[in-house]
């Protein structure tokens, strides 16, 4: 499997609908303090599933809808969405029986949804799911939830930093 | 559950020593499983010699040992258990210009076994992508998002000297 | 020792604004005392917002916009309390190029009123040196230390391209 | 006042005696990564005083002896000195009245020593003197014994992610 697209409305500073296709090789992304470029990778960590606020740097889930600006209301939800091309059959879990059969989609997308009242919500290919089938749906791919593949910018300090036994943690969710 | 961390821990433990050469060359370094016969409650220590130096506690290691010293623990992983993407956020930050080459040079092996996402501030990180995306904060507060292919060379380095920081 | 300490705070605080604005022109932040009434108890909040963005908790704010509202509190109690010396370890890590001749203008403005130690690998911050220290680790893993005085203005670009991190 | 020079011998990477002049404007310090920036700030917190190993990032303050190298047999003890110009008269403080009235002293020269054993000594122009007598020297001058004028490496993260009632600290010991 790999990602195709990862597209972001209302979710952080990304008011505006964004879509970023990614390469299958390096994709490298610059820009000024500031800009949203860790914006980017927040994102990605909350449409996979991150159940911690602290990860995408919020106090609370609905931290993530735009906020709004000076000149720029603030925006009602956050929706996020990636595409992944499943051609290799890879992702075939659990999560994508209650869609149909996985093995069958070529492309399978995953979105979620939160609104400004907490309310939140999870789809695989259009239909609703609950966060667990989303999970499941992604366990097989060595992705887990805590996401060890995603390294946020003060991340290796936190490993550094962290005492043995929550040191384990990163292989643990990796084996 | 005991055997699945222990076959873990061992296969990143080998990764560990061998990108830990790489981005030490000359060095040794080693994880260690402490603290407790447990294997489910026992902690990893990290021991790292860069090159010429004596074996030290990792607090004296300077800012940028520590950063490829646990940049090495994190690749180890990457290599002993691979996902299909990874993605890495100002990870050089602390990093002179040979480290920053000597990590570019293990972000570049996974190329085409995996896809990666690198977010930086250094020019010589822009130099191995493949995509380039310039991200800047409009009037508004909203991020509006450039994208640049990069395969054609000569495009390339006029659009580094353009997007850097 | 509270009304030394609510002296301290009510300067600290002005500079804080000031200093806010000068490394985030159009911006503004400002300290507020929190926790409790009791000015021996009471801690210390930051508010901080970047110009053009809404007031906005500090944990969403930018790596780089933190390290530069943390910079101007620093800066801020160096204003109200000075002190004949200041040493400043990397603190332009996360910092992009405007940024980081606004952090250098602030700097700068301490140069004849205290000594600045600066520790970097950043080019731009090595131009404002009236000396500049090399150091390099020997074989033998000692430190060597090689002095350049830098106010002849043609040696300087020269030993800039060399020491370079 | 103001610093004139730092010298260091056995201290953590520089086990030969090195001098730096420090001159009235600004000093900047570069090098490749382990070469020994940071090290050269540690010997500046440890010769004013400083009473925490974590500051100079040792886990005991016996840490800070040159530990020697595969070509390099270890130091006996590590010795730190500073030269500080008084022609301002501004060091005048008690810590200096063990060594005869401080005004006198157009130059005051603090050093510190400390064995491998742990055993450690300080010195205020040639004499020797106790912790406190620095740190009386010094506490007029606006530098606290937790040295907010020396911004550490890891250090902007710490004030960041501190608790409020933690920051005070910073204003209280510049207050
Ligand atoms: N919910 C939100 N609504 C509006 N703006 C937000 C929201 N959350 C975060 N932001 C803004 O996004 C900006 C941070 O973006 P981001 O962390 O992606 O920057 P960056 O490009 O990674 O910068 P740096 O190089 O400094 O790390 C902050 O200025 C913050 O105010
Ligand atoms: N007691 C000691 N004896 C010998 N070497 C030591 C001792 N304490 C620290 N070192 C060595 O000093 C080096 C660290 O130096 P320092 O932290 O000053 O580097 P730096 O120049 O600041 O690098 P960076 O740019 O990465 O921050 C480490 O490699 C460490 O092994
Ligand atoms: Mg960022
Ligand atoms: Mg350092």
């Amino acid at each position: 499997m790999f990602l195709r697209s990862l597209s972001m409305r209302g979710f952080k500073s990304f008011a505006d609908r964004t879509v970023l296709e990614v390469e299958p090789g390096i994709t490298v992304i610059v820009g000024p303090n500031g800009s949203g470029k860790s914006n980017v990778v927040d994102a990605l960590s909350w449409v996979l599933g991150t159940n911690s606020a602290k990860k995408v740097r919020g106090g609370a889930m609905s931290d993530v809808v735009f906020a709004g600006s000076p000149t720029r209301n603030r925006s009602n939800r956050a929706h996020v969405e990636i595409v992944i091309d499943n051609t290799d059959g890879y992702l075939s879990g659990a999560g994508l029986a209650t869609a149909d059969s996985a093995g069958a989609f070529s492309e399978v997308r995953v979105a979620r949804t939160i609104q400004t009242d907490g309310e939140a919500t999870y789809q695989i290919n259009g239909e609703d799911v609950r966060a667990l089938d989303v999970q499941e749906l992604l366990s097989d791919t060595g992705l887990g939830r805590e996401l060890h593949t995603i390294v946020g910018q003060g991340q290796l300090d936190e490993i550094l930093n962290a005492k043995p036994e929550e040191r384990r943690r990163y292989i643990e969710e990796a084996a | 559950i005991r055997a699945v961390f222990k076959a873990a821990f061992d296969d990143v433990a080998r990764e560990f020593e061998l990108t830990f050469e790489t981005v030490f060359p000359g060095g040794h370094g080693r994880l260690v499983l402490t603290g407790s016969d447990d294997l489910l409650t026992a902690g990893i220590e990290v021991e790292a010699r860069p090159p010429g130096k004596k074996v030290t506690r990792l607090s004296l290691l300077s800012g940028g040992e520590r950063s490829l010293t646990v940049l090495a623990f994190v690749f180890a992983i990457f290599r002993a258990r691979p996902s299909p993407f990874y993605v890495l956020d100002e990870v050089d930050a602390a990093l002179d210009d040979v480290n920053l080459q000597r990590l570019l040079k293990v972000i570049r092996s996974f190329r085409g076994h995996a896809q990666i996402i690198l977010v930086t501030h250094q020019k010589r990180s822009m130099e191995i992508a493949d995509v380039l995306y310039g991200i800047t904060m409009g009037p508004d507060a909203v991020t509006k998002v450039v994208a640049e292919r990069l395969r054609d060379q000569a495009a390339k380095s006029q659009q580094l000297e353009e997007r850097a920081s």
